[in-house]
């Protein structure tokens, strides 16, 4: 059986946020380390990788792996039952055909414990392996600095291409009507207080489709800074770390004819 | 014109 108890309802929520439009259903693994999600979007060109540690709930108990088939639509809904600051615990039994949830709040008149309950189903998923890589750029920025620039350049055009060298990291997009290009230079610093880093061992250029790194932004919720790490022809990952876990996301690349 | 890649094409199945 699996119980665990976040102290607040506001991580799932996010990362629910996060994934729900990139992903329907998906299996969240539970095991001793934790909860984790792995899952493809329909079209095979992004995936989203979830870790939640066991040492990130305030209590965490799973005897035995268990896969559990959730519908992120579903879930979303449940989860809109909770206020932010609930604590909330998930629960589900051996056969994982459900999983209940519980939000305790102390208000000033009364402790309020609510409890719901969610079908669970069997979700037949290819796990892929992804192999360890050591990328040739490695781009740490902040999470509303990256919102920003791709979700400004996604109203021009389709794709971006990111430019990783000396100069700094840019992002070029050429739109039909209009094209903008926005450069990130290497010694961004802000009174003394580093920003973010951009660490190259050689230069990068790849093109990406926006709507995908428009919906990656959707962690900014979940972490003040992005880790954006890079290799020519291979895909981009994207990564946001939070105390409790983390939400990692890969993009195949554009690829000229 | 650009070619959208597939994950598949460099992530194999577990």
């Amino acid at each position: 059986m699996l119980e665990a108890k976040l102290s607040e309802a506001a991580l799932l929520k996010r990362l629910l946020d996060a994934v729900k439009e990139l992903v329907s259903d998906a299996n969240f693994e539970c095991n001793e380390e934790g909860i984790q999600l792995q899952a493809m979007d329909n079209s095979h060109v992004a995936l989203v990788s979830v870790k939640l540690y066991a040492s990130g709930f305030k209590r965490y108990r799973c005897d035995r792996p268990l896969p559990l088939g959730v519908n992120l639509g579903s879930l979303t809904k449940v989860l809109k039952c909770a206020k932010d600051d609930d604590i909330c615990t998930l629960k589900a039994g051996d056969d994982a055909d459900i999983l209940s949830l519980t939000y305790e709040a102390k208000s000033a008149y009364a402790d309020r414990i609510a409890e719901y309950e969610m079908k669970l189903m069997d979700i037949d998923a290819d796990q892929l392996g992804i192999p360890d890589t050591d990328y040739d750029a490695s781009v740490t920025m902040p999470s509303s600095e990256f919102l920003r620039i791709v979700r400004d350049l996604s109203l021009l055009g389709e794709s971006v291409r990111i430019e990783v060298s000396k100069e700094g990291i840019r992002f070029v997009s050429d739109g039909e009507a209009a094209n903008g290009n926005i450069l990130i230079k290497q010694n961004a610093e802000a009174s003394g207080k580093k920003k973010g880093s951009i660490e190259m061992n050689s230069a990068v250029t790849l093109t990406f489709s926006l709507k995908y790194l428009v919906n990656f932004s959707k962690s900014s919720s979940l972490s003040k800074k992005v880790q954006l790490m890079m290799s020519n022809d291979v895909p981009l990952l994207v990564s946001y770390a939070f105390n409790q876990g983390h939400i990692r996301y890969y993009l195949a690349p554009k690829i000229g004819d | 014109k650009m070619k959208q890649k597939s994950l598949m094409s460099f992530f194999g199945k577990k």
